[in-house]
């Protein structure tokens, strides 16, 4: 699974996610990536999140407006928002990850897995990618 | 606020350091790379943040490094099935599809579902459909498979199924 998420610089956010899914998936089954709120979610007021993982724990705990929640209402910030969410999951039994960021620019990731690619790049910056650092 | 922050996930399958070799380590990295340059170029630009996150995708999409688009991995029944979600925080405005098989880069499908508005989750052929009659790129079910990820089906098969296919996913 990929994904991406930004605010741009009048400060407005946007999430993108796009997958195969999971290998010898039957039945038709869908994980979370297409759901709005369970892997993808934007909002202007919180944050915007993509999420890959276990796509059946990250549906049940709705993480993606889970995370937005706790911005919005429960005052965290997004990386300590989805560090909270990913530790639900976590205890759920889902494995996984969040890329997160918020109007204000703040953002980054939480996982409880040790394979998730990632990288971020703020205006002016140099990039970062990670893959199990 | 002049300044703008632009933060990206790309799952290669594998889930285990030592199962990844080190060319498809530099690959991952190297597409990491590529998919924050594009989205930077859009928000650099001037760009909204809803057009950097399709250019980023865009580009892991098209990179076999990543479970996504090109490199996608295989269903049971051995076809590349594709899933992909956008939404817009100023508006909340979202589309979605899910098991598409013939969009090449299946982010942009789901942002025209968005734009269309109309919708917000399309699915399978009637997905395919929507996405001819948007004008959207087409290409052959052969463009997505690759022999690696065969490979990774043909293994859990042989396994038995499931519980060993949560190592690509």
């Amino acid at each position: 699974t990929v994904g991406a998420v930004a605010v741009d610089a009048q400060g407005h956010v946007a999430a993108a996610t796009s997958t195969g899914g999971l290998t010898a998936k039957r039945w038709g089954r869908i994980g979370d990536s297409p759901l709005i709120g369970a892997g993808t979610y934007a909002d202007d007021r919180a944050c915007a999140t993509s999420c890959t993982g276990s796509g059946e724990i990250f549906i049940r705990a709705v993480a993606a407006h889970e995370i937005a929640a706790l911005v919005r209402f429960g005052k965290l910030g997004p990386v300590d928002a989805a560090g909270s969410v990913i530790a639900e999951i976590g205890a759920m039994g889902g494995k996984g990850g969040v890329i997160t960021v918020g109007p204000d620019g703040t953002g980054g990731w939480a996982f409880n897995t040790p394979g998730m690619y990632r990288g971020i790049l703020r205006s002016g910056e140099a990039p970062r990618v990670a893959i199990y650092d | 606020m002049s300044e703008w922050t632009l933060v990206i996930h790309g799952g290669s399958g594998s889930m285990r350091r030592g199962v990844l070799p080190e060319a498809e380590d530099e690959g991952g990295r190297a597409g990491l790379e590529a998919a924050l340059k594009a989205g930077g170029a859009a928000l650099d630009a001037g760009g909204s943040a809803l057009d950097a996150v399709e250019a980023a995708v865009r580009v892991m999409e098209d990179d076999p490094h990543f479970n996504a688009g090109r490199g996608a991995v295989f269903s049971w029944d051995g076809a590349n099935e594709l899933d992909a979600a956008i939404m817009d925080g100023t508006s909340r405005a979202a589309g979605a599809i899910s098991s598409v098989t013939t969009t090449r880069n299946p982010v942009s499908l789901a942002r025209k579902v968005m734009e269309d508005g109309r919708h917000v989750l399309l699915s399978g052929a009637g997905a395919d459909e929507f996405s001819r009659d948007k004008g959207l790129e087409q290409v052959e079910p052969d463009y997505f498979a690759l022999a690696e990820r065969r490979r990774q089906l043909d293994e859990i098969k042989a396994g038995g199924g499931f519980d060993s296919a949560m190592k690509y996913g």
